[in-house]
């Protein structure tokens, strides 16, 4: 995804990676 | 091929269904891994680059004040010869 | 936790295995999609703090040549003003 990461949408990456790792591993 | 793998699940044994459901949950587990250690690496990076860029803005104001420095340097420089040169004009008339 | 997953993987029926599958399935192919997107942006910052990491370069270039020009002016601007005290004192005396 080519977009220019200003300031506000590093917010919305931070907050991306973030989810990813605090969501309930993939345990079955 | 989901259709082929739906029926698959439907007609096999209970022994295919185990195998089957022990190879998907080795696979999300490593996928699991994996996405973490991508969101991890994504983040570590992100910090990085904000970093760099205090660094830069830091680098851009040093920048800007040294130029100005030399601007008025080089204007207090003019000032001085042009007066240097009316003074030695004065001094031979 | 996990004994536990496999003993119930062990009696559960066909339909329990059947429902479980699904639901694996799904949740694979989700955490797969989260892991590519979580690669393609961490790649997309690391692009970005390349080209950043560029331009800090050229920026430091640029400081380190004014910084210099500023001291060579510095040092003529010295140089200018004792000789003008130099003269204006030969003249006195």
């Amino acid at each position: 995804p080519q977009f220019r990461s200003t300031a506000a949408n590093e917010g919305v990456l931070a907050n991306f990676f973030n989810s990813l790792l605090s969501k309930k591993t993939g345990s079955p | 091929e989901e259709d082929e793998y739906s029926r698959l699940v439907m007609e096999s044994s209970p022994e295919w269904l185990r195998a089957e459901l022990k190879r998907l949950a080795l696979e999300l587990g490593e996928t699991t891994r994996e996405k973490i250690q991508a969101a991890e690496y994504g983040l570590a990076v992100l910090e990085e680059k904000q970093q760099l860029k205090q660094r830069y803005d830091d680098l851009d104001g040093e920048y800007e004040s040294v130029r100005q420095e030399l601007e008025q340097l080089k204007e207090a420089f003019g000032q001085a010869y042009s007066n240097h040169k009316k003074v030695a004009a004065d001094g031979e008339s």
